[in-house]
């Protein structure tokens, strides 16, 4: 969901 | 990944390597703020808490571990180093960064985009960063002069976030449904902390001399 999308940067 | 944040990645690490090589090879941190690498410290704790819960990609398990040692490692040698610590400048390095904590804590409390542990943790640690700097921005204020290793350290420091927020622009054009305000107008506020740094910076650098 879109906040994995938000946990795959530093 | 694009080449924004790969650029965001690497200038970070760059940023990292400078402090790291300035302190291990000459034994000096002249002109660093030890409450600047200590809140970098908390901000690499509290955002990098999934490393073990969830796996995103080697690259990023690497570089969470990197930027996880390397900001302790500064923190240690800069306390506790004998030679290292004897150079850092304890009477102009007084900026009160645990009043910083406090309410990047209790605004994580309030804005965040999910109500759980690690997302607060997480969203604390996007607020103190951009906040971080501060320290380290009135040290060098009160130094004048700096050398040349720690103006490029702070120079890619600022410039990281800033590669950062290309990266969320074209996201936000290739990307449907990314959207995280939170994110961007704290590296919003973080890149533009630097400004005066950078016209500094870049007027010092176009001259060829030391950065003042």
């Amino acid at each position: 969901n879109k906040n994995d999308v938000t946990k795959d940067e530093l | 990944m694009n080449i924004f944040r790969l650029a965001g990645d690497m200038t970070h690490l760059a940023s990292v390597l400078v402090l790291l090589l300035k302190i291990h090879t000459i034994k000096s941190c002249a002109g660093v703020s030890l409450r600047t690498q200590e809140l970098y410290a908390i901000v690499f704790a509290t955002r990098y808490l999934d490393i073990f819960t969830s796996f995103v990609s080697v690259y990023n398990t690497f570089m969470k571990l990197v930027f996880l040692g390397s900001s302790f490692s500064i923190v240690w040698y800069m306390r506790y180093h004998k030679a290292v610590h004897r150079t850092y400048d304890r009477e102009q390095d007084t900026f009160r960064h645990w009043f910083l904590v406090l309410p990047c804590l209790v605004l994580a409390l309030l804005i965040h985009e999910k109500f759980t542990f690690l997302e607060v943790l997480w969203t604390f640690s996007l607020y103190l960063e951009a906040v971080a700097i501060l320290p380290q921005l009135v040290l060098l204020q009160r130094t004048r002069n700096i050398d040349n290793l720690t103006g490029q350290y702070i120079f890619l420091l600022g410039g990281y976030r800033g590669l950062y927020i290309l990266n969320w622009i074209y996201r936000y054009f290739t990307e449907p449904h990314f959207v995280h305000w939170i994110t961007w107008i704290a590296g919003l506020v973080q890149t533009l902390l630097y400004a005066d740094f950078f016209y500094y910076y870049f007027l010092r650098f176009i001259g060829g001399r030391g950065v003042e």
